[in-house]
């Protein structure tokens, strides 16, 4: 039989280890794909994508995923909704404004996040109530 | 989990930070 024990849960450990890979992520340590949204270049982890995105999750998980380096995305208007995600995966805070919150919510759509998508809705619901 | 009578919680910091980008 083995040794009575304890476990010790460290209960910050998933929030320490994302704020990492946003550090790692913000000063380009081992990203490995480069998102462009309209011309303009985001730098990313596939590893953080992969497990974010249903989207992502379909273009990465197979062999063909790891040759991929450069990922273009749509442009337009809901391009600006893509910067917000990147952040939300990275940092589990979601930046929304009424300005803001149609775009994110055709970005979250498809990338097939499907809780930001209903987060997205709410807000926009709450923010047309009087 | 075998031979395991209690989970005791840590608050703190689990890992090192890495240095912020100046």
């Amino acid at each position: 039989k083995g040794a009575l024990g304890y476990v010790r849960e460290f209960t910050r450990h998933s929030s320490d280890v994302l704020g990492n890979l946003n550090e790692l992520r913000l000063r380009g340590i081992l990203t490995d794909v480069t998102l462009l949204v309209g011309g303009q270049p985001l730098r990313a982890h596939k590893a953080v994508l992969i497990a974010c995105s249903g989207f992502f999750y379909s273009i990465f998980r197979g062999r063909a995923g790891v040759g991929v380096d450069v990922l273009s995305l749509p442009g337009g208007p809901e391009a600006r909704g893509f910067a917000p995600l990147l952040d939300f995966m990275y940092t589990s805070r979601l930046r929304l404004s009424p300005a803001t919150a149609p775009a994110v919510l055709a970005a979250a759509t498809y990338l097939q996040m499907e809780h930001v998508v209903q987060a997205c809705h709410r807000f926009i619901q709450t923010s047309y109530e009087p | 989990h075998e031979g395991v009578v209690a989970t005791v919680k840590e608050a703190g910091r689990s890992i090192h930070e890495i240095p912020r980008e100046e």
